[in-house]
């Protein structure tokens, strides 16, 4: 019995959903932070994000196509968190860290959290 | 897997979409 493995399988996958994504195909929702709108996969969106998980097993709310954030979170915090998701690259600068670190909290993403603790600290 | 030979394929595994049409 063989498997063969594609050990590049995973990250070809992601980097055609962000070509998906980027030509605007297959889009089904809009996610709406402070009158910026950013379209997305649900699907990307909730495997990435456990508040997006929770809206999105939502009977009702799995049916929205627009879904507008807390105003309280920064567009620029949720620029970083969404090419993260779809490109596994994690871009931190000093001047974003707060808002993408608070970003990370409200869309419940632990491990981006954790990983802006330790940037955070190393910087100190 | 257990009792599977595995061997792994470094190459791309599937088309890529391009970024404009």
């Amino acid at each position: 019995d063989n498997c063969i493995q594609f050990t590049r399988h995973a990250s070809d996958v992601l980097l055609n959903f962000n070509r998906l994504r980027s030509r605007n195909i297959l889009t089904d929702v809009t996610i709406l932070v402070n009158r910026q709108q950013f379209r997305a996969h649900k699907t990307v969106l909730m495997a990435c994000s456990r508040l997006f998980y929770t809206i999105f097993t939502d009977s009702v709310k799995c049916n929205l196509s627009a879904i507008s954030l807390d105003p309280k979170v920064d567009p620029e915090g949720f620029a970083v968190l969404l090419e993260f998701m779809y490109t596994s690259c994690l871009s931190l600068k000093d001047s974003l860290i707060v808002a993408t670190l608070n970003t990370a909290i409200y869309l419940q993403m632990d491990h981006v959290v954790d990983t802006c603790h330790r940037f955070i600290k190393s910087r100190d | 897997y257990e009792g599977v030979n595995t061997i792994k394929e470094m190459g791309r595994s599937i088309h890529e979409i391009p970024r404009q049409e």
